[in-house]
């Protein structure tokens, strides 16, 4: 968006692209420009730095609507064991983003306890033992082919054995369009639920940066099988913006709790609102 | 549907004989969106759009359809004569191994479609061999070892050992058991990452495969250029295969992908099992893609 120029149609079709380009998505893309439009004509407004500006407080003020106060501290909580249960769809990053967080719990001096229970994908367990190594957790797992309600079920009885802080549920990825599977995932919930009374305390859904207007879908569908509490978009180090959480904040009122940012341990890190948006119009 | 949006916009321009430049303004205005909402690229989109009006401006009105269901019939023509004609032959080479390298961003797919790929080949009457070249990802050998069990498909690795050279010592594996066909399975990477990009230039260097198959996400936004562009041009490859099929996403990224690649998408992943592998249908994704 270049400086000295004129707010004409040419500049608002290019920050129509930038924000569609960033999978923002075509409604809420043309609703930013249109209140743009108003409020370009209503104060008359010539700077295209100050309309750059505006685009950002909007989409920030869309975001953080999505984040509600009372969310506020991920890791201030009264439960123990604290369950949390990670969902979504195939190869966005669950079992990684579940190594990061067991280890961010650790460093924090909690004691973390992982349960495989994606049960079916091919060494799926492995990787997840591996991550727990590097977290320092401990890992309940079954023979592949489980009931993943099982291994959950069985997680629960191991941290209260051992007075485990928090315990994290690896869950197989799985399309929302799957109806048996949904189910499947509504089971591994319930089984949850009946054995500890408000748990899961909390269940991430994780989205991969690069996804387009199905991440609507896929919210769609997850949230009525499970109360989704917070979303971690991961693989933020690519080049995708991840633009579709803001028409899902604005939406659905799940906050973006955790960005992906790499393969590594260490990238996890909490979401900025005003950081996210600055890298929209990087 | 697509027909029925355009239908009510031609519905204000009354007993017009040709398609002018006016009445399909506001009609490709609801295609453009259509397309965006279908995940299709921001300027693959635009241009598609430029295509379409050239064909469509200064037509006849054809009296059997409505002008709404004309323009539908000129998008979804141009549609399937962007996607290619039909699903394209995988290349063979005169003397075994042919090789098969599979590349792509983390997620997509690869190693699921590298077991689908084995078992496609093996039920043609070849042999094939499944190469463990990523060494970076937890039990990534692992779960290709897993897969070749499940499918009693060999399985080559060895420790201690860089992805080049590892790609070098399966294919002289090959050439003494027997196996004609040596796939690949090389870790996801980003298409920013110099290093990672590096190293497949130099895999395709050291062994000089003879397909290259790029696997991208189906649900993949509007980022899909960016890596099939990359991966082009470090590896012009030869083909794409667009996995998780089996949801509801649109699948504009193959428009995306194909419209500034030129490169055929060649399968489909339709699910997570070995046999859930489609060739790719021109004229069924482009009925996807407009809903
Ligand atoms: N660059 C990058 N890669 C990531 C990130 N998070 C995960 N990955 C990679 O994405 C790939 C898939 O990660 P997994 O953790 O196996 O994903 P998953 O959701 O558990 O996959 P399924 O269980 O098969 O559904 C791996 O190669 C990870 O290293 C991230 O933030 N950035
Ligand atoms: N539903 C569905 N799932 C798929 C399909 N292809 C792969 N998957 C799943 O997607 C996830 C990731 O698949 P992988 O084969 O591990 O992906 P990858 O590209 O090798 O991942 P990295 O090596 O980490 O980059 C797994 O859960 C697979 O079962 C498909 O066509 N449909
Ligand atoms: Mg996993
Ligand atoms: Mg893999």
């Amino acid at each position: 968006v270049a400086l000295h120029r004129k707010i004409d149609d040419d500049l608002l079709e290019e920050i129509e692209e930038i924000l569609i380009t960033s999978d923002i998505g075509v409604d809420t893309s043309l609703a930013v420009i249109e209140n743009l439009r108003r409020r370009v004509s209503r104060d008359h407004l010539s700077d295209p730095a100050k309309l750059k500006s505006l685009i950002r407080d909007e989409l920030k003020m869309l975001l953080d609507g999505g984040q509600n106060p009372d969310s506020a501290d991920f890791f201030s909580f009264s439960q123990k064991p604290y369950i949390i249960m990670v969902v979504g769809v195939n190869g966005t990053g669950k079992t990684t983003t579940i190594g990061k967080l067991a280890s961010l719990f650790t460093r924090g001096g909690k004691k973390v306890m992982v349960a495989a229970a994606d049960t079916f994908r091919a060494a799926a367990s492995e990787q997840l033992e591996i991550w727990a190594q590097r977290s320092g957790s401990q890992i309940v797992q079954q023979q592949s082919g489980a009931d993943p309600a099982a291994v959950a079920y069985d997680a629960l009885d191991a941290a209260a054995a051992r007075g485990t802080d928090v315990v994290i549920i690896d869950t197989a990825g799985r399309l929302h369009t799957k109806v048996n599977l949904m189910a499947e995932l509504e089971k591994v919930n319930r089984v949850l639920a009946n054995k500890i009374e408000g748990a899961p305390h909390e269940t991430l859904l994780v989205l991969d940066a690069t996804v387009g207007q199905n991440a609507k879908r896929q919210v769609e569908e997850f949230s009525k099988a499970v109360d989704l509490t917070g979303i971690v978009l991961t693989k933020l180090d690519g080049t995708a913006k991840g633009g579709v959480v803001i028409g899902i904040a604005g939406e659905f009122n799940i906050p973006v709790r955790f960005i992906g940012i790499g393969e590594q341990v260490d990238d996890l890190e909490p979401f900025n609102a005003g950081a996210f948006v600055d890298a929209i119009f990087a | 549907e697509l027909s029925r949006k355009l239908d009510s916009v031609f519905k204000k321009i009354k007993g017009q004989g040709k398609l002018s430049e006016d009445n399909i303004k506001e009609a490709l205005r609801d295609v453009r969106r259509v397309l965006l909402e279908a995940d299709v690229n921001f300027r693959v989109a635009k241009k598609f759009i430029q295509a379409v009006q050239e064909k469509a401006v200064g037509r006849e009105v054809v009296r059997s359809i409505t002008p709404g269901q004309q323009v539908v019939k000129i998008v979804y023509d141009e549609l399937s004569r962007l996607m290619g004609q039909s699903a394209a032959d995988l290349h063979f080479s005169n003397i075994p191994p042919t090789i098969f390298m599979i590349v792509g961003l983390q997620g997509s797919g690869k190693t699921t479609f590298v077991g689908k790929l084995a078992k496609h080949l093996r039920s043609k009457g070849h042999t094939p061999l499944m190469v463990a070249v990523d060494i970076y990802r937890p039990a990534a050998v692992k779960q290709l070892q897993t897969i070749g069990k499940q499918l009693d498909i060999s399985v080559f690795f060895e420790e201690n050992t860089n992805p080049v050279d590892l790609s070098k010592k399966a294919i002289s594996f090959s050439r003494h058991n027997g196996q004609d066909c040596v796939i690949l399975d090389t870790a996801g990477r980003l298409h920013i990452d110099r290093a990672m990009m590096d190293e497949l230039v130099e895999i395709k260097k050291t062994v000089s495969p003879n397909e290259i198959l790029f696997v991208a996400d189906g649900m993949t936004g509007q980022d899909a250029v960016k890596a099939a562009e990359e991966f082009m041009q470090q590896l012009d490859f030869n083909g794409v295969v667009l996995t998780k099929m089996d949801g509801d996403a649109r699948g504009g990224a193959a428009l995306s992908i194909k419209a500034v690649t030129g490169k055929p998408i060649m399968f489909f992943g339709t699910g997570e099992k070995f046999d859930a592998l489609e060739i790719f249908h021109p004229d069924r994704m482009a009925s996807r893609i407009l809903g």
